[in-house]
């Protein structure tokens, strides 16, 4: 079945997420979302995101945390590798 | 601030830096003095001098670069990274790279050569980002005039806690980022806008919502690029939905982020006598159409239907506001108004024409 628009848009979102945090904040390529143990790396490096920039940290892409990543800035890592 | 782990660092303090290739976007006398300009931001609060090389290998080497150049670090076109840099040490150590697909200018329009380089250069130097939103090495860029730009005290600290003071004299300070909740804090000027409460602090505002318990810290340039910093008096027309800015003798006419055109006038247009040089508050009696402005321990009262000071002003502040001393800042809401004298508030009825309340000058932020 075609995609539901929203449910494109949330991969959208996911992708462009996960590509932010790939790039700044030290996320694993192969992060394993499923991994029983533990909480999901995504969720834990957005929370060291929205702490960085003072924002609420709900774990979430919320519209404030999509607003700062869409926001033109450094290239280099907020996170030391 | 937070300086790079490992606290990498020059082991001199006399430095070289090299530009290796300049973009078509600007003129190379711009570039070269974009680039002298960001590498005084940091030579003028520490001991370290930077030397140019016309060729040769130097300690910084600045370049822009397109895309996948060859340092694992693809750039990815117009917006997003505008540059990153690489922290001190041989080879690549302390270079610069400035992705070519931006908008490179010198003013406010795409993104300022000099801010983004006197960014990269903070790395170069051994920084990492902080996350002062008023530091300059906050991640996500924001424009400053760089006929105003000072560093912020946040960046002097992190340098200086890598290469020491600077030699000079009289130690440099720099803007501190204000805190909504600071005990301390006082205010150039305040005005409403659409219903919300804008608080002006330097090149800051704290942007207060009435449904949100937490106000916003943004940059003045955020709405209004071609505004300065530091203004002095400000209040909004409701009727008009216009804000007029004041600093020294000039101001300016907003609606929305647009200045109006022939803006900033000299406040003398407004009846001013040529003895007033700056407007230290300001606020329009909704209910009246009437402005007022404080200067000194003086008042106008002006008219802005005639678009004339009325007669029988300046009055004495004392006179007919009582002993709330000279006011930094004022607004009206809700039919009260509010003047601001340093860390004091002081909630004023109009029509009682007496001071019914003195607070905080940071009541406004549920601290």
């Amino acid at each position: 079945f075609p995609v539901a628009p929203e449910a494109e848009d949330e991969e959208k979102t996911l992708q462009f997420v996960e590509s932010y945090l790939q790039s700044f904040y030290d996320l694993r390529k192969d992060h394993h979302p499923h991994i029983r143990s533990g909480e999901n790396p995504l969720t834990a490096k957005l929370k060291e995101m929205q702490s960085f920039f003072g924002l609420e940290v709900t774990g979430k892409p919320d519209l404030e945390t999509l607003e700062m990543m869409k926001k033109p800035r450094c290239g280099v890592t907020d996170v030391q590798k | 601030y937070m300086a790079t782990p490992g606290n990498p660092k020059w082991k001199r303090n006399n430095l070289t830096y090299r530009i290796l290739n300049y973009t078509p976007k600007m003129r190379r006398a711009d570039v070269d003095e974009a680039v002298r300009r960001a590498l005084n931001v940091w030579s003028s609060v520490t001991p370290l001098t930077f030397q140019k090389l016309e060729d040769k290998e130097a300690d910084i080497m600045i370049s822009f670069a397109y895309r996948d150049h060859r340092d694992n670090s693809p750039f990815d076109g117009p917006n997003g990274q505008l540059a990153h840099a690489f922290q001190p040490g041989e080879d690549i150590g302390g270079d610069v790279h400035m992705d070519e697909e931006e908008t490179w200018t010198k003013d406010g329009r795409g993104y300022n050569l000099f801010i983004v380089l006197a960014h990269e250069l903070g790395h170069s130097l051994g920084l990492s980002h902080s996350n002062d939103p008023g530091a300059l090495m906050y991640p996500t860029y924001s424009y400053i005039d760089p006929d105003e730009f000072l560093l912020p005290q946040d960046d002097i600290n992190g340098i200086q806690s890598i290469y020491g003071q600077s030699n000079a004299p009289m130690q440099p300070t720099g803007p501190i980022t204000p805190e909504a909740c600071d005990p301390n804090l006082t205010f150039d000027s305040i005005t409403t806008l659409r219903g919300e409460i804008f608080f002006f602090k330097g090149r800051y505002m704290l942007r207060k919502h009435p449904a949100r318990t937490e106000a916003e810290l943004n940059f003045i340039s955020l709405f209004w690029p071609r505004l300065p910093s530091g203004i002095q008096a400000a209040y909004e027309n409701i009727e008009r939905d216009e804000i007029t800015f004041f600093k020294e003798d000039k101001y300016w006419v907003v609606r929305g982020y647009d200045i109006l055109p022939g803006y900033p006038k000299r406040i003398y247009h407004l009846g001013f006598p040529k003895t007033v040089k700056r407007v230290n508050a300001a606020y329009n009696d909704e209910t009246t159409g009437k402005t007022y402005f404080f200067v000194a321990d003086r008042y106008w009262r002006y008219d802005e239907e005639k678009k004339s000071m009325d007669h029988g002003y300046p009055r004495k502040i004392v006179s007919d506001f009582g002993n709330i001393g000279r006011v930094d800042a004022a607004f009206q809401k809700d039919g009260y108004v509010y003047f601001f004298h340093g860390t004091t508030q002081f909630q004023f009825d109009p029509h009682a024409k007496r001071i019914v309340r003195k607070m905080k000058s940071t009541s406004w932020f549920n601290c």
